[in-house]
Parts: structure tokens; sequence; C-alpha cells
């Protein structure tokens, strides 16, 4: 498996590489792509042939053809059912934007625990009853998630998802997650995230 | 300056020791902290000493003191006050957050260039035209910011912060902003995170 960091360079280099599909260009040299993104050549060339792409000495990579492997690699060449828990205020965020659909991401069902949003609908997907995430889970054979509840029903909603057939989950609440070895889980702490940014303010 | 991995580290700490402060428990152990949070107890011992905290052999650290340190370190024993450039759909869920606050963190301004939000109030705290960023940044002494624009907008929204004397940013637009040396940036991509869950279980 590919380190985080290494797939988190893939995901820019593919951003750049697709604006330079979009502009018609044949070929990209790595030394090109290490000004515009501010990564060292020989790091670039190295992260590439993790996805069995390599350049040609002096005239650098096709552009189409390495598009393509940065897609397959990050799984973007296809489309991905994404399970949304929790409509509140970062929920109803997350549901509205466009960019993941862009990516082959779609948030295609809502779960919540409250009457007041069961039943309502956000651009087109309904917020259905957590109760009925076994059932629509299996049904849609969804594998990715969104945790966006509270700290303290974060575990729970975990392992229903993990019992529904969930592989992969990305976590808002500022909870640790216990999960089983298999899962893949992705934990976004915005408070920890300031809490870096006032770290290092702090002489 | 302490890597970034190990302020995330000190942070998950805090959140748990502080919980034991509520509890009034006097002492802990770094075995203890190990079990509770899946860290090495001597990963732990380590990080605490960068904080000046160390436990005494047999009895462990004085949860108090630890406490004390942890939030000296992270900068937690003030207040922040926080810039909020872009009142979209993420920029509401951010202003809205609760958690922040908690953590000593306010968001208190928050700029915008379209005049349907321009003199809107959000929960007390105004929106504000980005043309008077320059004035109300430096009258406020404001450090920290949080970027919420899209894309296309995000580069000139950051100079104007760091011409405005602003110097950590975190960044929620999907765009590698060009920063200063002394500037601390955080990034966070949600469309790469997204994408880290498929390229793991694509096989
Ligand atoms: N809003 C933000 O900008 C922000 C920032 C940082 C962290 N977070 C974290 O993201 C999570 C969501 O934040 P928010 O601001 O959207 O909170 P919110 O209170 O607005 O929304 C939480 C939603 O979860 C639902 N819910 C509660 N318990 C549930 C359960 N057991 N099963 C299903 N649904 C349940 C509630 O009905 C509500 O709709 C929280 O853990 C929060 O700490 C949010
Ligand atoms: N909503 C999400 O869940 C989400 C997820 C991932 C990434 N993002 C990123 O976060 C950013 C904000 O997303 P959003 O969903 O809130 O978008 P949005 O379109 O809802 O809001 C953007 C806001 O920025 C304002 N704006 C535009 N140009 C500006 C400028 N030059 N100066 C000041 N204000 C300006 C707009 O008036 C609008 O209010 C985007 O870069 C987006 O890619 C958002």
């Amino acid at each position: 498996k590919l380190p985080e960091i290494t797939v988190n360079r893939l995901s820019i280099y593919r951003r750049y590489v697709k604006s330079l599909l979009k502009k018609g260009k044949p070929l990209v040299t790595s030394e090109k792509l290490g000004r515009k993104m501010h990564f060292k050549p020989s790091q670039i060339r190295r992260d590439l042939s993790y996805v069995g792409q390599f350049g040609e000495r002096g005239k650098g990579y096709n552009v189409k053809k390495l598009f393509q492997g940065l897609d397959k690699t990050l799984g973007l060449d296809r489309k991905w059912q994404v399970a949304l828990v929790g409509a509140g205020n970062l929920g109803r965020a997350l549901s509205a934007y466009p960019g993941f659909r862009q990516h082959g991401f779609k948030i295609s069902v809502i779960f919540d625990n409250s009457p007041t949003k069961i039943g309502k609908t956000w651009l087109g997907v309904e917020i259905r009853d957590i109760k009925q995430m076994p059932k629509v889970i299996k049904e849609k054979k969804i594998k990715i998630a969104i945790i966006a509840v509270p700290y303290f029903s974060a575990q729970q909603a975990a392992d229903i998802l993990m019992r529904s057939g969930v592989k992969a989950i990305l976590n808002f609440a500022p909870y640790k997650l216990a999960v089983p070895e298999g899962l893949k889980l992705r934990n976004i702490d915005l408070s920890t995230e300031l809490q870096s940014l006032s770290c290092f303010l702090t002489k």
C-alpha cells in the first residue's frame, strides 16, 4: 500500500496534470511539474514510478497516459457512492459541495437520528433514519462513509457502518474511533488543525 | 519547532488529560495514557518531555501540571481571534461550530465579496467587505485566518491576509498557495481525503 503522504502528492499531481490535459499539452517533464508544484523532480519521478508511469529522457511524460495512470491508482476511474452520517451544519456544507462529484464521489444517502431532519431532501438526496443504515448501505453496496455526528455518537455510527460493510471512513468528530485492522480511517480534527497554528505562533 | 505529527499527538493527549482533570484524577501514568489512546507509552513519555513534563517513576504525571504544560505549548492558555474569509456553505458551518471557542479560538470577523452577504451577521459576527480586510485585521491584531473561498480566489485572499499581518492560515481551497517562509500554512483538501480512501479500496 502507498504511504498516505505519497497519496496526497499523487492527488496534487493529478490536479495539475488534468489542467495540462485540458490545455491540450502532449508532454510534460518532471522538471516542469516540480517548478509548478514546488516538489523536487526526483521525488516526482519516484512517485510516478509507483503508478507505473515513466518519462522518456529529454522528452518527459505523455500527459494523457500520466493522467490515466494517476486516475487508476487513486481509484478515480470509477464512481463511488458515499454515505454521510449526520445532517447538521457540517453535513449540509459537505452535501452541497459540487467538488466531490467532480472527482467521482457522490453523497448518495444521508442518515440522521433527529425526527426534524429525517424525511427532508437535500439536493435530491433523502435524509433517512439511522436505523435504516444497515439495510440501505448493504442494498447500495456503499464502501465509503463520512461521519459528521457529535463526538458522543461517533463510535456508535462507526460500529453500525462497519457492520453494514463500509470499508473506509472519513471522520470529522473529535473522537479517537476504535476500528478493526482492515478498515481505512482518516480523521479530520479541525480544532487540532487550529491548534497546530496556535502552537506555531507560541514562541 | 515541534514536528506537525507531534503537535497532533499533543492535542489528542490534551483532550484525554482534560477529561481526567474533570474527573478529579490527581495522577496518570504513561502506560494508562497509552492504553486509552492507542499510543506507545515510550512515545508519550518522549512527547511530554518536549512540553517540559516528566512523570515520577511508579507514580506517573501530575494531571493538573500536565494539562497546564500541554495548554501552554499548544498556545491554548490564551484566546485567539480568527478571521474567516468566505461566507459560503463551509464558512457557515465553521462559524456555527461551538467547538472552536471551547479551545480558545473565536471567529471574530468574516469577510466576503458578495453584496448579498456583506452586512449580514452570523451569531453576532458581521460579514464585512473583503476590501476592509487590511484595516480590520490590523485593528484587531488578528494572526490566524481560515480561507473558505473558491480555489480561483484563494491566492488573492492569502496575499491580502499576509500583507495585513496574518501569520498562520488554515486553507480549505483546493489550490497550492504560494506563501513566504515565515508563514504557517495548513491545507485541508477534502477531495484528497476522499481520494486516499478510494486509493486504499482500489486493489
Ligand atoms: N461545523 C464545523 O465546522 C465542525 C468543525 C469541526 C468539527 N466538527 C465536528 O463535526 C461533527 C458535526 O458537526 P456539526 O457542526 O455538523 O454538528 P451539528 O450538531 O450541527 O450536527 C450533528 C448532526 O448529527 C445528528 N446526530 C446526533 N447523534 C446522532 C446519531 N447517534 N446518529 C445519527 N445522527 C446523529 C444530529 O441530529 C445533527 O443533525 C461534530 O462531531 C463536530 O465536532 C464540525
Ligand atoms: N463545502 C464543502 O464541504 C467543501 C468541501 C471541500 C472543499 N471546499 C472548499 O472550500 C471553499 C469554500 O467552499 P464552499 O462550499 O463554502 O463554497 P461557496 O461557493 O458556498 O462559498 C464561497 C464564498 O466565497 C465568497 N467569495 C468568492 N470569491 C471571493 C473573494 N475573492 N473574496 C472574498 N470572498 C469570496 C463567495 O461570495 C461565497 O460566499 C472552496 O474552495 C471549496 O473548494 C468546501
